[in-house]
């Protein structure tokens, strides 16, 4: 079954993200509870790219991928 | 494929390039030559051109860059993100920087420069990533085997729709990613690897876990990057926690990604005769140890245990099997062996010795 991702996974994650999916910095606290929705949204469209079952949460499949040696340019247009 | 938002192209069909700086990982003339091939993997199948310069502002500049080098997308160290490029277009239009932390080769070992630098150039002319796995334009790296390297017919259809045809009198093509639901999808071998089940096929191989509904496909130099394409036989030795996969007379033994030393080795070591070239399919019994071996219209067992073939055999497959005729593939699972013959697959009770049912080579993928 999936673990509960660490906290470091989730840096990780948030990186990759910002990288590749265009996921905005968070800037002010109070919009934590967007950026959450945020992370997942962007998460639904990096495991859709891939192949990988869509949840929009970050299970060991997904942090794998991550963790790939990749190309540096973002998989998507905007 | 998928092209760049927008569709930049260039206007022009002559290019030139030029090469800045190279890394001390590669001799000056192997860099160069990586680059060069990489062009010649576009320039083959469109009409573009590509000229090196040695001085001068050229279309494409290429250099290898350390960390923050002031365009913006800086580098990390080693692995992460190996290189990028920027799509078509003037000054920084165009123009490939390869991360210099990272270890360049010219073969499997570290990134190969000329498979990331052809995957580079992709975007340099107008491509994005592609989400098809053996695509040379899907953002992940994989090493594939640079002598008979021949570029995937996606990114030959994505880079024909921004610059037309080759003017070459023959088109062209590449090898295209097997579709996971094809109905005529057959296998080169099929075996199970800690509790998941692994299907190859060429250059790729499917991750099938029992317990999840999807079916995962994959480079298989993505998992072991030694390894050539089309493997013909394997199996899991679960005592030993090895895996074993087979192609014409060499058999290669790894330990997680890792093959063990000593390895390839030739398959008369274990017991076949000179006649013997390849081994079409194999499986092992985890409760007797014994490994099963199909060549032909016939069959081994070897003892792994002793580590030697039992004596009485080769026999006929369909002495013991049944009107299977020749195995492409098998695997145990559950108690049953599956025998796999082109789209089809037998499921065979060893107790009973009887043939259970006959299903389609794909049953497994759900499709």
């Amino acid at each position: 079954a999936p673990l509960a991702p660490e906290v470091d996974t989730m840096m990780l994650a948030e990186g990759y993200l910002r990288n590749f999916y265009g996921l905005e910095t968070e800037l002010h606290p109070s919009f934590k509870r967007k950026i959450t929705d945020s992370v997942s949204e962007k998460l639904k469209k990096m495991q859709s790219f891939f192949g990988l079952k869509v949840t929009g949460k970050l299970n060991n499949e997904t942090v794998e991928m991550m963790k790939q040696p990749r190309c540096g340019v973002p998989d998507i247009g905007e | 494929y998928v092209l760049i938002d927008g569709n930049p192209k260039w206007p022009r069909n002559d290019l030139t390039y030029r090469i800045i700086n190279r890394t001390p990982d590669m001799r000056p003339a192997d860099v160069d030559e990586a680059i060069k091939q990489a062009f010649e993997v576009w320039s083959n199948v469109v009409p573009l051109t590509f000229r090196k310069i040695e001085d001068g502002a050229a279309d494409i500049m290429m250099s290898f860059q350390f960390r923050d080098h002031g365009d913006g997308y800086p580098f990390y160290g080693p692995h992460g993100t190996l290189a990028h490029a920027f799509q078509p277009g003037p000054r920084i239009g165009g123009d490939v920087h390869f991360d210099e932390e990272e270890t360049w080769t010219k073969n499997s070992k570290g990134y190969n420069l000329f498979i990331v630098a052809a995957h580079e150039l992709g975007h340099s002319l107008g491509l994005a990533h592609s989400p098809d796995p053996g695509s040379l334009m899907y953002p992940n790296y994989a090493y594939r085997d640079t002598k008979e390297f021949h570029l995937p017919q996606d990114d030959i259809n994505g880079i024909q729709a921004i610059y037309g045809q080759s003017l070459q009198p023959v088109q062209p093509t590449g090898p295209s990613t097997p579709r996971t639901c094809d109905p005529n999808l057959s296998f080169d071998a099929v075996a199970t690897l800690r509790g998941e089940m692994l299907f190859f096929k060429g250059r790729y191989l499917w991750r099938k876990h029992p317990q999840i509904r999807e079916t995962e496909i994959n480079l298989i130099s993505q998992f072991w990057p030694t390894l050539p394409a089309g493997i013909q036989a394997a199996y899991e030795d679960v005592e030993k926690d090895q895996f074993v996969l087979f192609k014409e007379d060499k058999f290669w033994v790894f330990k997680e990604s890792n093959v063990v030393h000593g390895y390839p080795k030739r398959i008369h070591q274990l017991g076949f005769p000179k006649t013997v070239k390849r081994i079409n399919a194999a499986f092992s019994d985890k409760n007797t140890r014994k490994t099963y071996f199909f060549v032909a219209n016939k069959y081994w067992r070897y003892d792994e245990n002793r580590q030697s073939m039992d004596e009485g055999y080769p026999r006929n497959i369909i002495s013991v099997f049944g009107k299977i005729g020749k195995v492409d593939a098998a695997f145990q699972h559950d108690g049953y062996i599956y025998l796999f013959h082109g789209r089809k697959q037998t499921q065979f009770d060893p107790n009973t010795k009887q043939v259970v049912r006959v299903l389609k080579s794909t049953s497994w993928f759900g499709c």
